[in-house]
């Protein structure tokens, strides 16, 4: 289970 | 991008666009929590800081300019251009009791203790209870124009379809964050009690008026 660090939503 | 997380992009962008455009239309901004829309500018500029870091879509950074524009014109409305017309009698939630605990939530629960990351929680356990003030001012009220019903049914409704998202992203993506599901969660129930009055009564042509 991977939660990105990168914030793809708004 | 999945159907759920689309039409909450969408939903959430009606939302905006109805409430600045009864604002201009009317030349009034009565029963509109300035207190609410002040706390969503600063969702958005605490969240979107990464506009100047990362880049993710086009898409992405269009919606995220968007929100920080129109939430900033829509509290200049308010605050400067039709500021005669604001309800500041009936907007009295104190903004300081939502904005310091979600500070302090921040700084204890968050992936990361790196400034970045602390700012997203931040903005996302805000947005979770920034309709508050909103809430709070239509309880005051005692009932709520047609047009704004139609603005919070749009605004509730965003969340709630992200959470659909974010079951669709656990199956098929393997995603999980838990920080935005449980405050998206607790987003969306604070809606609860409007949705049904608007299901109730709003859809079946009344207005919004709260059971005495």
């Amino acid at each position: 289970i991977k939660s990105p660090a990168l914030k793809d939503e708004l | 991008m999945n159907i759920f997380r689309l039409t909450g992009d969408l939903a959430h962008l009606t939302a905006i666009i109805i409430l600045l455009l009864k604002i201009w239309k009317t030349r009034s901004c009565s029963g509109i929590s300035g207190k609410s829309q002040i706390l969503f500018t600063v969702v958005y500029i605490t969240r979107y800081l990464d506009l100047f870091t990362n880049y993710i879509s086009a898409y992405n950074t269009l919606m995220k300019i968007i929100f920080v524009v129109s939430s900033l014109a829509t509290v200049f409305l308010i605050y400067f251009k039709f500021k005669a017309t604001y309800d500041r009698n009936h907007d009295t939630f104190r903004m300081e009791f939502l904005i310091i605990p979600s500070i302090i939530l921040a700084l204890l629960i968050r992936h990361e203790f790196t400034v970045m990351e602390v700012l997203w929680t931040f903005s996302i356990y805000l947005e979770a209870v920034a309709i508050l003030p909103q809430l709070f001012l239509v309880s005051k009220t005692g009932e709520a124009e047609t047009i704004t019903s139609h603005y919070l049914f749009a605004l509730g409704s965003y969340r709630g379809l992200y959470l659909l998202n974010w079951i669709w992203r656990y199956y098929f993506e393997n995603f999980l964050d838990w920080i935005s599901i449980v405050a998206g969660f607790v987003q969306t129930v604070l809606y609860c009690d409007f949705f049904y009055l608007y299901v109730t009564r709003v859809l079946h042509g009344r207005k919004l008026r709260l059971p005495a």
